[in-house]
Order: structure tokens, then sequence, then C-alpha cells
């Protein structure tokens, strides 16, 4: 039987949210070790990440490996039913077709359950293997959020460059064109405010703002967003979800033909 | 002219 109790129903419903533009349905991994998802996007430009560490739970159990497959908007109908401070518990039985959602409010006085029909997904796994990554950039959510949304009115591409100064997300096209710097933070008082670099070489790579503009939906997971880069390789972007996980997207660069 | 990247072309299926 699997069984998950989370106290702040809010870090679902964002996680959620963070996903749902970019995947129509996706398998969740339970295992002892927590819920994990990963999932490609359509078109196979992009991937989604997921890792809910068990431990985060307030109280979890898993005593088989189990697969559920998920149709993310009727798991967001289920979701919008649930209160920001309700408190959430996932369950289903070992080799169960259903998945049941019960919500409690903080006071205890309202309780609701929900059951959801799983479905059987076919799903691609790729293996990512632990990289290096030449340029690791941390900035604050909502100044990526920022950028992106800006950058994709001046076109379908935003270039990010990095160097040891700083970094760069430039775009052009029919409007003109347009360049954000943002330099490493030279004080940090406040660290969810910080831009920090570290580069072991120079890397530029160009990125489908679309894409680039849903990962962004993560924003209010976290404060700070992780991006990493390397030379011809995806893409990573981060967001840590509290104490809890995170949520990674990867993001195929383009090639200049 | 630019092209667009697919993920299957970096991961392989594990």
């Amino acid at each position: 039987m699997f069984e998950a109790r989370l106290v702040q129903s809010s870090i679902f419903k964002k996680v959620l949210e963070a996903i749902k533009e970019l995947l129509n349905e996706a398998t969740f991994d339970c295992s002892d070790s927590g819920i994990q998802l990963q999932a490609m996007d359509s078109s196979h430009v992009s991937l989604v990440s997921l890792n809910l560490r068990s431990d985060g739970f307030d109280q979890y159990r898993c005593d088989r490996n189990l697969s559920m497959g998920i149709n993310l908007a009727s798991m967001t109908k289920i979701m919008k039913c649930a209160g920001n401070d309700d408190i959430m518990t996932m369950k289903a039985q070992d080799n169960a077709d259903s998945v049941t959602f019960m919500f409690e409010s903080p006071n205890q006085e309202k309780m609701s359950d929900y059951e959801m029909k799983l479905m059987n997904l076919d799903q691609e796994h790729l293996g990512i293997p632990e990289t290096d990554y030449s340029c690791v950039i941390k900035l604050p959510s909502a100044e990526f959020a920022r950028i992106c949304r800006d950058l994709s009115q001046f076109g379908e591409s935003v270039v990010i460059s990095c160097t040891k100064e700083g970094v760069k997300f430039s775009a052009a096209g029919d409007i003109g064109s347009a360049n954000i710097k943002l330099a490493q933070t030279a004080n940090v008082d406040k660290e969810d405010e910080a831009v920090s670099i570290e580069m072991q070489e120079k890397v530029s790579l160009t990125f489908a703002c679309r894409y680039l503009n849903y990962f962004t939906k993560a924003t209010p997971l976290s404060p700070q967003v992780c991006l990493s880069m390397s030379a011809e390789v995806p893409l990573v972007v981060e967001y840590k979800i509290g104490e809890i996980g995170h949520i990674r997207y990867y993001l195929a660069p383009k090639i200049e033909e | 002219v630019e092209e667009q990247n697919e993920m299957n072309s970096f991961y392989q299926k594990s």
C-alpha cells in the first residue's frame, strides 16, 4: 500500500502548476525513497524531472513500487478542491487502478476525498548522466521569469551567454533586439536575491523562449533558480522544492544550420 | 537558420 501525507498541500498544487502546461499526462513513480517523475513534452524538446523525497513528507509509506499514470488536467481539477492550508494525503492500494486524494482542513472540521482513475502510460525513460557543467548560474527565480517574459517579445529564441563577469540573455527579431546582463552580486545581504556564477569555461547557447517560459511556472516553488550549462548539451533549470526535493527541466539547445 | 534539437539526441533510453 502507498500513503503519503503532506501538511502543506500548497506545495503539491505548485508542483502541478509547474508541469501541467508542459505535460498532458505523466507517470508518478512511487517507491520507498519517494515520488519521482520523468517525462518529455510531446515534441521531445524538453524533459521534466521531479523528485520528492519520502523524508520530506510528514508521513510516507510505500510497501511496493507503484507507477501511477496520471492525467494532469484531471489531477488539476482535484487539487483545485484543496484549500491552500489543507493537509493532503495520497493513498493507493498495491496494483491499484485508482488513487485517492484526501484533504483535511487545518482544524479538521472538513474532510474530503477524491478518487481518480489511473492510466496506463507508455513512458520513455532517458538516462541522464551526472554532469560537471561549465557554468552554473544561480539567480532569483522571479528575475529569471521576468527576463524570459521580456525577451519572448523580441524573438522565439534566447541566447544565454555566460562568462566570469556575468550572464547575458539576448533575443532578436522583427522589432529589434534586446540584451539583459546580470553581474554577479558583490555583497549578498539576502541570499535569495543573489546572482552567483561558477564558471569553468565560457558557454553561449541558444534556446526556445517558449519552453523557458513554461519552466518559469515553477517560480512560486523557490526564490532561487539554478541554470547549468555546458557546450552542446541540454540546459538544466532547477528549482528546489523546500526541504522535500526539486524539479529540474532539461532543454535541448538549438543549433545553427 | 536555427534548428531545434530533441532530447533523444543527447540522452539514451534507460
